[in-house]
């Protein structure tokens, strides 16, 4: 059985859903439903896979990727690589908005965001520093390197190219860190 | 990850995205999740899907625009979906990833690849016929 308007999204992020669902029962847009429920998984950070302190990278920090499309339009706005500013949706929006582009990425993206009104914060938490913590104390593994000396299986960067290539297992999944 | 596909009354679509991407990855890298087609596509003469998981793999076979393609020549929502899925799954198999797919007429759908730990896919659907969210779930 099917019925409009409709909300979907993915994960068990309830919260994000409703936010979405009461824009669009308000009288607002799909865009603003969209955005608006992103952008409340990033305030709560759902599942520590959204929002700032979350899944750092190799250097301990949190970065952000983002995008957002107007299917009537095809207009798109994104951002990756996203350092600094909480609000990525948002962010992605502006490009959507303000620039003739489709996406931004890493420190310009922040610039970027700055001057549009972003407010520019450290996004890490004591939890993504804990993580990150607990990842150099374990030899920095998993990690995604390959064909680098010293050995990315046993050992923290900074690494150098191996001049022989050779193929590397595919980490096993971990669903706790996702795109 | 949060994918995020919203109809309003009017079949106008829009898709989203927002991530923090994967645990320890290189400084600078970037997921599916921004790239148009792979993270989200939306078309409101189509549909609209949003996929979630290992973007490294995800974003070579653009599997939101592939799902929402096949929607255009009629397929449901389901096997589009799960056609995205496949593609994937001939050239990795044990890759991880979900899919959420849905048409004009507001009916969806959502498939996974089944890897260890990962046998069920669970979303998240508001439309008129409840009051509150309902969560829904696909076995992989």
């Amino acid at each position: 059985k099917a019925s409009l308007p409709l909300v979907i999204n993915t994960w068990n992020f309830k919260n994000a859903t409703e936010a979405a669902w009461a824009v669009l029962q308000s009288g607002g847009s799909a865009l603003d439903a969209v955005e608006t429920g992103c952008n409340r998984c990033q305030e709560e950070q759902c599942d520590g896979s959204v929002g700032y302190g979350g899944n750092p990278d190799e250097s301990g920090e949190t970065t952000l990727d983002a995008m957002i499309m107007n299917g009537n339009t095809m207009e798109v706005g994104a951002v990756g690589d996203l350092r600094r500013i909480k609000n990525a949706i948002g962010v992605a929006r502006a490009v959507m908005e303000h620039t003739q582009h489709t996406m931004l990425v890493g420190e310009s993206a922040s610039v970027f965001a700055e001057n549009m009104g972003f407010i520019a914060e450290d996004l890490t938490t004591i939890k993504s520093l804990d993580i990150f913590t607990q990842w150099l104390k374990g030899n920095c593994q998993p990690n995604y390197r390959k064909n680098v000396l010293p050995n990315p299986s046993k050992s923290c960067p900074p690494y150098k190219p191996q001049v022989k290539l050779e193929q590397k297992k595919q980490l096993p999944a971990d669903i706790r860190s996702h795109d | 990850t949060i994918g995020m596909i919203a109809f309003d009354q009017y079949g106008h679509v829009a898709a989203g995205t927002s991530t923090n991407g994967l645990t320890h990855k290189v400084p600078g890298r970037v997921g599916d999740s921004p790239i148009v087609g792979a993270g989200a596509y939306a078309d409101s003469l189509a549909g609209a899907a949003a996929a979630t998981g290992d973007g490294d793999i995800m974003m070579r076979f653009l599997p939101s625009y592939l799902a929402v393609e096949l929607m255009r020549t009629g397929m449901d929502p389901s096997a589009a979906c799960k056609m995205a899925i496949s593609r994937i799954k001939r050239h990795y198999a044990d890759f991880f990833g979900a899919i959420i797919c849905a048409n004009l007429t507001g009916h969806y759908g959502a498939a996974c690849n089944k890897v260890d730990g990962f046998l069920q896919f669970h979303y998240m659907v508001s439309n008129g016929e409840s009051d509150a969210p309902l969560l829904k779930s696909v076995d992989c």
